[in-house]
């Protein structure tokens, strides 16, 4: 698995 | 930050707003699935576990706190400030339908195999399919309070405005979130139907009832 996107949004 | 996401904050900020306006005018909490709102306590909670290690911005830490204290305050108000004109005979959707099917999705999809990532995905997967009790709800009684309607309609443009932003961030940004974006579009496919009614009778000022 490639690394998670950033968690910026709600 | 773009437009698209920032007026979808905010119009998921009014919808909550508008629902404790609701429950505080009408001094009722009728017409509003508990069910539903129990599930979005639960999508906050799992997917906010990041709170406690990770540090994203003042705006987002301020909107995930609220987003949490505000529907478990929403519960508190249904289940007892407002308990009686809550009627759970009309709230019959099965949970675990959606509880099930959104745990198993998340064990097959997720970024990374760990506790946080996984509750991540499945917070997404349940956000998706939470609204269903309440608009299963609105069927079964075939009409609902206006203001009611306007919390709905909020809600659903919060999810359809996350989809412009999607596409703004692909093409600005490089970056594309799989899970987030095919579980948005289920999302906001869920509410075509209620925007149809919304925009041909609300909008044009009749109450809002369902075809017999």
């Amino acid at each position: 698995h490639e690394a998670p996107p950033t968690k910026d949004e709600l | 930050m773009n437009l698209f996401r920032l007026f979808g904050d905010l119009s998921h900020l009014a919808s909550i707003i508008i629902l404790l306006q609701k429950i505080r005018s009408t001094r009722s909490c009728r017409g509003i699935s508990f069910k539903t709102q129990a599930l979005y306590a639960t999508v906050f909670i799992t997917r906010y576990l990041d709170l406690f290690y990770d540090w994203v911005s003042l705006y987002n830490f301020t909107m995930k706190v609220f987003f949490i204290a505000s529907s478990c305050y929403i519960l508190y108000l249904m289940r007892y400030k407002y308990r009686p004109t809550h009627d759970p005979s009309i709230d019959t959707f099965r949970v675990e339908y959606l509880l099930g099917p959104s745990a198993v999705l998340a064990l097959l999809f997720h970024y990374r195999f760990t506790v946080p990532e996984v509750f991540w995905s499945f917070s997404i997967f349940l956000e998706a399919v939470a609204i269903l009790p309440q608009l299963f709800m609105l069927q079964r009684t075939g009409e609902a309070e206006t203001i009611t309607t306007h919390y709905l309609a909020a809600l659903g443009a919060y999810r359809a405005l996350y989809i412009p932003n999607w596409i703004y961030r692909y093409f600005t940004e490089d970056m594309v979130d799989p899970i987030a974006v095919t579980a948005g579009i289920v999302q906001t496919a869920l509410y075509l139907d209620f925007f149809y009614v919304y925009f041909t009778k609300v909008l044009q000022g009749q109450k809002f009832e369902l075809p017999a």
